[in-house]
């Protein structure tokens, strides 16, 4: 299983929508600061199910939507999907490809996807589970957060090994 | 420790020591259990020491010590438990060069079996990708995307 | 505000947003007293708004528009009340090639009346000093100084 | 004013006396991960009086005392002297040169000198403070500690202010 396609539309600094066409090896994400490197990062971990808004630098769960800006209007929806390469069947589904997705409204209303049709977030978060896709794994490392770890309590670090059993 | 977590933290501490001497030339780190006779309910410790040194706790290692330490022990969890694919935002920013090149090379042989996608400033780290995209920031506030070859990026 | 603590914030707001503007290139920040009413007792807000965007609290702020917008206002702290010496420990670790010159130009002209130690795995920042030391470590655990020049590093 | 001269011995990783001799202008710290650049600064710190563990990365006093390597052994004491130009009688005192030291020994206990007389912290503290030397001011920025700044509440920001007045 690999992320084959990343589409962010209304979500923190990309209101149009955006699509990233990734390959299995190592892709390196470039550019000057202030330029959105990180938001993508931070969409991967939201439409993933993150809920934690210090890890999604926000404070209310609607914070993420596009908000505006000089020459552009606040859009009403951030919507994030993506999609999985599941020719492997890694995932327990009988589809070569698998599509989840999330969006958040201006009145805080989420809505979870999965191929297209709504799910609730816990079967998301029961699926993507299965495939040791976590959101809250070791598999994404915010920005200044590497050596996070070195700093946990013992249960803290218990939880992340517990998760790789 | 017969369980399922048992086995997976004897062969995490395992990974960890060796990543950790690979990045370090020497030296050992590992996880202890806080209470080995309740392996269901103890927490990890973490223990690090680089070659020649003798740290008394993991705050007299050094920024970049630190990185690598941690980088170290997260390569150990991908080797034992393959998460199908891992973003790191910056993890190299606090190495120097030789800890780059040691950084990147560990990335490129675990990339046979996570996919990786890795934000950087460093050039060293970017010329080991397989692809790159540019992310660019207009006047109006919006964040635009490229697909770029290494030949594009400034030297 | 008229007492002394008043013409320092006024002068340390006026510089703050100087330099914050020479570093982003346009945009605006200035600080903001809790409580105008109560100078004495009044804490300092921050705000800081890059060009072209709108931000709606600093934790929107990227790793290096963070750093940046801090060492805007250390600078401005300076050049209002310059401190003989100042100590930079790898401030400009996040931050990309083209605001690392616009760090290090800053940095040579405050130079004028303030002494820096700047602590950087940068090679830019390196060429903007005037002497350079080099520390290393043996396999024995212990410190070793140098001075060096430009010359000595490696590209 | 300027910091013309440093001295290091038993201090973190400087078992051996180790002077920097400094300039006016820029000098700049190079070296690879773990050498002891940070150390410097932390030598300085300590040295104008410097009290507290988080900004020192130890957990007692006597930590900053080389504690022994492989091939090694510990020291009983460290011993930081910096060495002020006071050419310009910036500080208040009429020498061209002032030099401020400090000892701590494995028992705890601390010294504090000044030009090689002993004087008690408090002396030290009120002749820098009157020089805006002083030892938690902004003058010295730790490493990661950057954007601290940002995330202070707005009395901590105040006291940074207060300083500067
Ligand atoms: N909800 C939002 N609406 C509009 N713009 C937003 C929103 N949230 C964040 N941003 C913008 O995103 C920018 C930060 O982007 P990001 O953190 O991804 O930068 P980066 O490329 O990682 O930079 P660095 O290299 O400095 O880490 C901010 O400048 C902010 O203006
Ligand atoms: N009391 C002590 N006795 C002996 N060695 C010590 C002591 N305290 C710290 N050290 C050593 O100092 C090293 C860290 O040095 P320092 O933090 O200055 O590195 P650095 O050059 O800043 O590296 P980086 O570029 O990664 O930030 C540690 O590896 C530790 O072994
Ligand atoms: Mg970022
Ligand atoms: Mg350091």
């Amino acid at each position: 299983m690999y992320l084959k396609k990343l589409s962010i539309q209304g979500f923190k600094s990309f209101p149009n929508r955006t699509t990233f066409d990734f390959g299995p090896g190592i892709t390196s994400v470039v550019g000057p600061n202030g330029s959105g490197k990180s938001n993508v990062s931070d969409a991967i971990r939201w439409v993933l199910g993150e809920q934690s808004s210090r890890l999604l630098r926000t404070k209310k769960s609607e914070d993420v939507i596009f908000s505006g800006t000089g020459s552009r209007a606040a859009v009403g929806m951030a919507e994030v999907i993506i999609t999985l390469d599941n020719e492997d069947r890694w995932l327990p589904l009988d589809f070569g490809e698998v599509e989840v997705g999330r969006r958040v409204y201006r009145n805080g209303e989420s809505e979870y996807l999965m191929n297209g049709s709504r799910v609730r977030l816990r079967d998301v978060v029961d699926l993507l589970m299965k495939g040791d896709v976590g959101q809250n794994s070791y598999a994404i490392m915010g920005q200044g957060l590497v050596d996070e770890v070195l700093s946990m309590s013992p249960d803290e670090r218990r939880s992340l090994l517990d998760e790789a059993a | 420790i017969h369980t399922r977590f048992g086995a997976t933290y004897e062969k995490v501490n395992q990974a960890f020591g060796e990543y950790f001497s690979a990045f370090f030339g020497g030296g050992q780190a590992h996880l202890a259990l806080t209470n080995p006779d309740n392996v269901a309910e103890a927490g990890i410790e973490m223990e690090a020491q680089p070659p020649g040194k003798r740290i008394a706790s993991l705050n007299m290692l050094s920024g970049g010590e630190r990185s690598l330490t941690a980088v170290a022990l997260l390569f150990a969890l991908l080797t034992v438990n393959p998460a199908p694919f891992c973003v790191l935002d910056e993890v190299d920013a606090a190495l120097d060069e030789a800890n780059v090149g040691r950084f990147t090379s560990a990335l490129e042989a675990l990339s046979q079996k996570t996919q990786f996608l890795v934000i950087t400033h460093n050039r060293r780290t970017v010329e080991a990708a397989d692809s790159i995209y540019g992310v660019s920031m207009g006047r109006d506030g919006v964040s635009k995307v490229l697909s770029l070859r290494l030949a594009d990026l400034p030297r």
